[in-house]
């Protein structure tokens, strides 16, 4: 899942 | 959350209040594209389907649902409201969805960080959200003058784009590993197309004129 985007934003 | 994130989901916010405010008080949707609307519907609709199964904040969580809540009902008074439906400029809203919606689908299918449903589905919005104000972008510059609530819905609308690439570049200095190429690319494509419309948006208001476009 290193790759993967946080996904916080909206 | 950094401050240039919270005025930029508050923009965005006040974007949605301003279109409202034209539909409920002047019962108008003259000068907004429905298409524009209605691949905003698509696009919070992809990107959010894990509303209910990640949870993040009670902010993201309430937001998500008003964001969602409220693009759907836009484009359902922009259908069927007996009065409101009446002022779509129908004639002069002609650019196809499909133009937008299918270059952005096959990129999520090629560039993502993941092949997973979610994940393409995710990227996807990320694609559409950055070509979706270009609808209504055309109207505006069909339009031979701007109603102010129009003019203020999209200058909200780029302000929101202006704050978050603000926010990812703070973010990119006060995080460690925060690589978001996707969200960059899609971003900076999205605050360009403003450029433009705040150009003569800034001129219209320093000179006291009513906004026009163009063509």
């Amino acid at each position: 899942a290193d790759t993967e985007e946080t996904k916080d934003e909206l | 959350m950094n401050i240039f994130r919270l005025t930029g989901d508050l923009t965005h916010l006040m974007s949605i209040i301003v279109l409202l405010l034209k539909i409920h008080t002047i019962k108008s949707c003259a000068g907004i594209s429905l298409k524009t609307q209605e691949l905003y519907a698509l696009v919070f609709a992809t990107r959010y389907l894990d509303i209910f199964t990640t949870y993040i904040s009670l902010y993201n969580t309430v937001m998500k649902l008003i964001f969602l809540g409220t693009s759907f009902s836009i484009v359902w008074y922009m259908r069927r409201h007996k009065t409101v439906r009446l002022s779509y400029d129908k004639n002069n809203d002609t650019f196809r969805h499909y133009f937008l919606v299918l270059p952005c689908f096959l990129l999520a299918l090629v560039l993502n960080n993941r092949f997973t449903v979610r994940e393409v589905l995710w990227t996807f919005s990320l694609y559409l959200e950055a070509v979706a104000i270009i609808p209504q972008l055309v109207l505006l510059q069909r339009s031979k003058n701007v109603d102010n609530l129009t003019g203020n819905y999209v200058f909200f609308l780029g302000a929101y784009r202006g704050f978050y690439l603000i926010n990812w570049i703070y973010r990119y200095f006060t995080e460690n590993h925060y690589r978001r190429w996707i969200t960059w690319m899609a971003g900076i494509v999205q605050t360009a197309l403003y450029v433009d419309f705040f150009y003569y948006y800034f001129k219209s208001w320093k000179n006291n004129e009513k906004l026009k476009l163009p063509a």
